[in-house]
């Protein structure tokens, strides 16, 4: 096994300077990690496990990699290799990604965006790497399904003063404002996505027409207190039978309140404060509004 | 930051310049002032003494204009256009954003039918992406657009300069509004002093309805 | 001061706009 185990490293290797991902990773994988004949050691077993998941994720194979880095996770939790568990963790991240399950992605991409170190054992950790990690923080956060947990994340990445430097930021401004993003906007932020993230899902729609469109959705319930469906289609750029599909199931799954009018083909949107307590926002607004004046009155020494 | 923060370190710049600036030039003052994105309010800069000077001469069109953007509409513009210059895209833009403050100052439901005329736009799709993007958006009016009732309601809108006049209704409001939250205060007043004594009655009768019960109770 | 005069007045604009009794006890 031993020498079986030297000839399949050097072969991955070879693939591997060929950029043959998946043949190295398959190579690898034949790796008997579980033998019982030798007992391999725990750090071992990890770095390998985590090379094959990289090496399957250089070709975007989110399936294999995916199994590796399960086995991956019994070993990590009592690693004390940093290297490897923040290797671990950039997989991980990758894997959501791939996944489409983009929130649980951006915080894991967030997460490994605020790495204090800027040296792990051997490995220097640059602010190209870091920025990029905060960068797909940002692009998975928009892309995830609108929510009000969506919001959350959004409100933390618009008050991270880093995320003001990066390219994407004008984009994050306005989806963290729920402003409207017009079709220029969206077209410039999806020449920034990867493949995956422009993929078709089952009903024909992409993953950023189906964020966007969404997202939009809610930023027009907050401008309007009803649309009819025809302008809606309008204002999304869709057709209104679609438009309608769209918010009725929006609002079936509670993340957006309001009513549909099919006879009258318009929907009534709801604010999800209550009258009355709108009615002490209000109140308040006008209180806070007095005492600002009269700030700036003593300010200015009136 | 609200609007009025926002545009007052501009203010500031365009009077320190106007300070020193002889009459050609106050006019390309008036245009970067009048185009500027932020800038809503220009009493300021027409109080300021060069900007005066500019009566009279063939620079008054200018201060005519300054005076336009601090106090009229779209629609004065248009009725006024021969004497006055032929103003640019931003121009354009920023009067019509001034007349729908000027059209919040008196209702807080302001029909399609009065903004598409007063601010010169042919559709709805057109007039509610003006709302949108050049008044909700760039802060200077808060509201709710209606399509059933087509109307917009507005909730917040920016302050324009004081129309020379206007001082006067302003107080008369805010003494209604003292003498309005008087009278509530002194409903609410009443009001407590009722539920007391309708509680005090309550808690009397009660008692009586209870010893009652017990001399029955007794005599049984 | 203009700056504040136009605050004052985008506040007037924010004040209840009925004087009528039925609004009277509604506002209570």
């Amino acid at each position: 096994e031993e020498q079986v185990i030297v000839l399949r490293e050097k072969l991955a290797e070879m693939y591997e300077s060929e950029h043959q991902w998946s043949k190295a990773a398959q190579m690898l994988s034949g790796i008997d990690l579980d033998s019982g004949i030798r007992v391999l050691d725990e750090t071992y077993k990890l770095s390998k496990c985590v090379q094959i998941a990289r090496l399957y994720l250089e070709d975007d194979d989110a399936v294999n990699a995916e199994a590796f880095i399960n086995k991956a996770s019994f070993l990590v939790s009592n690693s004390p290799h940093e290297v490897l568990n923040l290797q671990y963790k950039v997989c991980y991240a990758r894997i959501l990604d791939l996944k489409r399950k983009f929130l649980e992605a951006a915080l894991r991409y967030y997460d490994i965006s605020q790495i204090e170190k800027r040296q792990i054992g051997d490995e220097e950790i640059n602010e190209d790497a870091l920025e990029q990690a905060l960068s797909a923080a940002v692009t998975c956060t928009i892309l995830a399904a609108a929510g009000p947990q969506r919001s959350r994340v959004l409100a933390n990445l618009y008050k991270d003063e880093r995320c003001s430097k990066l390219k994407i930021y004008p984009i994050l401004q306005k989806v963290y404002l729920e402003r409207i993003l017009r079709k220029p906007e969206i077209d410039a932020f999806a020449e920034e996505l990867k493949a995956h993230q422009k993929a078709l899902l089952p009903d024909n729609v992409t993953v950023l027409d189906r964020a966007m469109i969404e997202h939009n959705l809610l930023s027009a319930s907050k401008l309007y207190t009803n649309i009819s469906f025809e302008e809606l289609g309008t204002l999304l750029g869709i057709a209104p039978q679609k438009a309608e599909k769209i918010a009725s199931r929006m609002i079936y799954e509670d993340r957006m309140r309001g009513s549909i009018d099919q006879v009258e083909a318009v929907i009534h949107f709801e604010d999800d404060t209550e009258e009355l307590q709108l009615w002490d926002q209000q109140i308040v607004g006008l209180c806070q509004a007095l005492n600002d004046i009269l700030d700036s009155m003593t300010s200015k020494g009136v | 930051m609200d609007i009025e923060q926002r545009q007052t370190e501009i203010i500031d710049h365009f009077v320190k310049q106007a300070e020193v600036m002889e009459a050609a030039s106050l006019s390309a003052l008036v245009l970067e002032a009048t185009s500027h994105p932020s800038l809503f309010a220009f009493s300021e800069i027409l109080s300021s003494p060069n900007v005066h000077k500019l009566e009279g001469t063939r620079y008054s069109s200018s201060r005519d204009l300054l005076r336009l953007f601090a106090y009229g509409t779209w629609n004065d513009y248009r009725s006024n256009a021969g004497c006055l210059p032929a103003l640019l895209p931003d121009q354009v833009r920023k009067l019509k954003q001034l007349t729908v403050l000027t059209l919040a100052e008196t209702n807080k439901v302001l029909p399609y039918d009065q903004l598409m005329q007063e601010i010169d736009v042919s559709n709805v799709r057109e007039l509610e992406d003006f709302l949108i993007n050049e008044c909700m958006y760039v802060g200077i009016v808060r509201g709710k657009l209606d399509q059933l009732r087509r109307c917009f309601e507005v909730q917040f809108a920016a302050g324009r300069d004081l129309r020379p006049g206007q001082l006067n209704n302003m107080i008369q409001t805010l003494a209604n509004w003292v003498c309005t939250s008087d009278n509530l205060l002194q409903t609410i007043q009443e009001k407590i002093k009722w539920a007391d004594a309708m509680s005090e009655a309550y808690k009397k009768h009660r008692k009586e309805i209870e010893d009652r019960a017990e001399d029955v109770k007794k005599s049984l | 001061d203009n700056s504040l005069l136009r605050q004052v007045s985008s506040l007037l604009r924010r004040l209840p706009t009925m004087e009528s009794e039925k609004f009277q006890d509604d506002f209570l």
